[in-house]
């Protein structure tokens, strides 16, 4: 179980860490 | 007042940047408001992905989901496919921190299916991850180690080598 759930929040916070730079610029 | 909501956009931007993200909210609700009153559908596209991010880091995923389906929506509008991608990933992940691995699926398979239309290599890659990653929390093992072994070949493809 913890080895899966370690995998899974891992794809999520690759996402967030780009995510923190990312912006729609005007 | 079209500087107004630009100069708001930019001021949301930068807030999100230093991590104020209650501020961050703030001005790009009033950028899409302005956008609104232009008619401009392109600047209101930006301040719900905008707004849909800033949500994410405020721990508020389920309203994060609302705008970037308004994102997807005014993408499809707008006929703008990368953009239409880019929402479908955002809800995927926003859906598996919300533990609805379902949905997730939905979106990455969805994000899948775009990626592989623009031949975007990277993008097909990590919505083969995210699916493996679903399939699993879903009990689907033979489905998730399809997609762990597209996103191994893509990896090797493209010299990823984390």
């Amino acid at each position: 179980g913890q080895r899966l759930h370690l995998m899974q929040v891992d794809s999520v916070q690759r996402w967030m860490e780009d995510l923190k730079l990312m912006t729609e610029c005007e | 007042r079209a500087a107004q909501g630009r100069a708001c956009g930019n001021l949301g931007n930068t807030h999100y940047l230093l991590g104020s993200f209650v501020e961050a909210t703030a001005f790009h609700k009033e950028r899409l408001a302005i956008a609104k009153e232009f008619g401009d559908k392109a600047a209101e596209r930006r301040a719900y992905s905008n707004l849909g991010n800033a949500h994410i880091f405020l721990g508020r995923f389920d309203v994060a989901a609302e705008y970037y389906k308004k994102t997807l929506q005014l993408s499809r509008q707008l006929k703008d496919q990368a953009v239409e991608a880019q929402a479908c990933y955002s809800l995927g992940n926003t859906y598996t921190l919300l533990q609805d691995h379902e949905r997730a699926a939905e979106y990455h398979l969805r994000h899948l299916l775009i990626a592989q239309e623009l031949a975007d290599r990277v993008g097909e890659g990590r919505a083969c991850w995210s699916l493996g990653n679903a399939y699993v929390s879903m009990g689907s093992p033979a489905q998730a180690l399809t997609f762990a072994k597209k996103h191994l070949e893509i990896s090797q493809e493209i010299g990823d080598r984390s």
